[in-house]
């Protein structure tokens, strides 16, 4: 978790994504499925983000395995 | 437990992959 800080704070664009960092922690002990929510919302967000800024066309309700797999091919 | 960090771990790092290889 200390390394994704670190990039989010030398990228500051990211910076949004610190509120999923901080519930996976908040969540981690107490309430697994609500960690595991938040870091499936975590790479949701950063997938869509890469798209976006690639001009790549997302469907509304992509799943999330399609959503990564469209974010990894932009690369 | 080590299950779920394992699980959490690695999404943290596809995430910080997924940043670093984009910037």
């Amino acid at each position: 978790m200390d390394k994704l800080r670190q990039v989010i704070e030398e990228y500051p664009r990211w910076q949004d994504l610190t509120v999923y960092i901080d519930r996976i922690e908040l969540f981690i002990e107490s309430d697994f499925s609500s960690a595991q929510e938040n870091a499936k919302a975590l790479l949701e967000s950063i997938a869509q983000e890469i798209c976006k800024q690639f001009t790549i066309e997302v469907e509304k309700n992509i799943s999330i395995n399609k959503l990564l797999g469209k974010a990894f091919n932009c690369f | 437990k080590t299950e779920q960090e394992f699980l959490i771990s690695s999404t943290v790092t596809v995430c910080v992959f997924l940043i670093r290889y984009h910037e």
